[in-house]
């Protein structure tokens, strides 16, 4: 299964992510 | 065999048996070989691949068993189009069927030890570690975590709604979404027309620019999403990924292909095809949605606070969805929900 987040946000919002990497719930997307 | 002594039971010759073993699976991909060598001279209505008994042998022999097939001028069926009409949500909800099956109280530490050992499910974290405590793999497959498992973050203002792997995460460019690096899908169709029965009425969007300025309520804002696959092994809920309302839920009824990373590289529009349940509403920055997509194990989806939802249903009208607004004059903008609030689960079949 899979879960797809889209939303809007200023254009200084950053992601903390890398592709491919594992993450567990409550830890950080991103933010501004 | 019944007649003969012990002793000369253990006096099989191994080479008959593997004679006889060998023999029993050549030949039949032999007599296969020659019915589709015949069957390839017949017109194409006469072979019907839909029957999908033959379209799974067609997908599963190597080409080579097909060359007739392949070589009578005949367009090859393209794999895609084959997988698509394998039918995924009858075997999603056998499937569920059978994990709704009560076990044995001794079989249970078995077969969902064999599980935690195939997915690398970690019980350390489960809220009950004891594996004789959930009747079926269904309810193992909802099991919950314990409450300082998955500390929420305070800092960032968006966290991850679930555990899983991230497949991709950016910019929204012109309207088209990366369901994996490089493979992307338009997002009016994966969301649907934003035209909503109890909203303003917007104007149908003309092109993929007014779509986008439909999501986009405020000047100098972006779109922005992010894809994360769950592994069967997850833990299979999911909670609120920021503090924001949920006005309004979109379920697309439609196939349970697999989604794993190769799937999504493989079959453009997957999620588009798959059943989904798009939740949309507003954060502090405005718009906002997170949205659900069934696989084959994964067939039902569950949202907490929508007790109308009834995902893999046996009956579905492709290409339709159907809309629900939690707008109600007790909730002028719909369900509030806090960053890491229970959300919903996935269930298998």
């Amino acid at each position: 299964s899979t879960i797809v987040l889209i939303f809007e946000a200023p254009k200084d919002f950053n992601f903390r992510l890398k592709a491919g990497q594992k993450i567990r719930f409550g830890e950080a997307l991103g933010s501004l | 065999m019944h007649t003969a002594p012990l002793r000369s039971l253990f006096l099989l010759r191994p080479v008959p048996i593997l004679l006889a073993t060998g023999g029993g699976l050549h030949f039949p991909r032999l007599a296969l070989r020659w019915r589709l060598g015949q069957l390839s001279c017949m017109s194409r209505p006469a072979l019907k691949l839909r029957s999908w008994p033959l379209t799974i042998l067609y997908y599963l022999l190597p080409f080579g068993a097909l060359g007739p097939l392949s070589r009578v001028g005949w367009r090859p069926v393209s794999r895609v189009a084959l997988y698509k009409s394998v039918p995924t949500r009858l075997l999603s909800r056998a499937w569920g069927r059978l994990n709704q099956v009560e076990l044995p109280y001794w079989l249970r530490r078995p077969v969902y030890s064999l599980y935690i050992w195939t997915f690398g499910v970690n019980m350390t974290e489960a809220a009950v570690e004891d594996l004789h405590h959930y009747r079926n793999l269904s309810e193992f497959f909802r099991r919950k975590l314990k409450p300082q498992a998955r500390p929420v973050c305070g800092l960032h203002s968006v966290i991850s709604p679930s555990d899983g792997k991230i497949l991709t995460f950016g910019q929204v460019k012109n309207c088209e979404v990366e369901q994996v690096k490089g493979v992307t899908y338009s997002l009016e169709s994966f969301l649907g027309p934003r035209a909503y029965a109890e909203d303003l009425p917007f104007p149908p969007a003309s092109s993929r620019d007014s779509f986008r300025k439909q999501l986009v309520t405020r000047e100098g804002n972006e779109l922005y999403h992010c894809v994360i696959y769950l592994a069967p092994g997850d833990y299979h809920c999911f909670h609120s990924p920021t503090d924001w309302t949920v006005s309004h839920r979109r379920h697309f009824p439609g196939s349970l292909m697999s989604v794993n990373p190769g799937m999504a590289r493989w079959i453009k529009e997957l999620f588009c095809h798959n059943e989904r349940v798009v939740l949309t509403g507003d954060w502090k920055h405005g718009f906002f949605s997170l949205t659900a997509v069934g696989a084959t194990n994964v067939g039902s989806i569950r949202i907490y606070f929508d007790r109308d939802l009834h995902t893999n249903s046996p009956r579905y009208s492709k290409g339709s969805y159907n809309d629900l607004s939690f707008v109600t004059h007790a909730n002028k903008e719909g369900v509030p929900m806090r960053k890491g609030e229970h959300l919903g689960e996935f269930n298998l079949g």
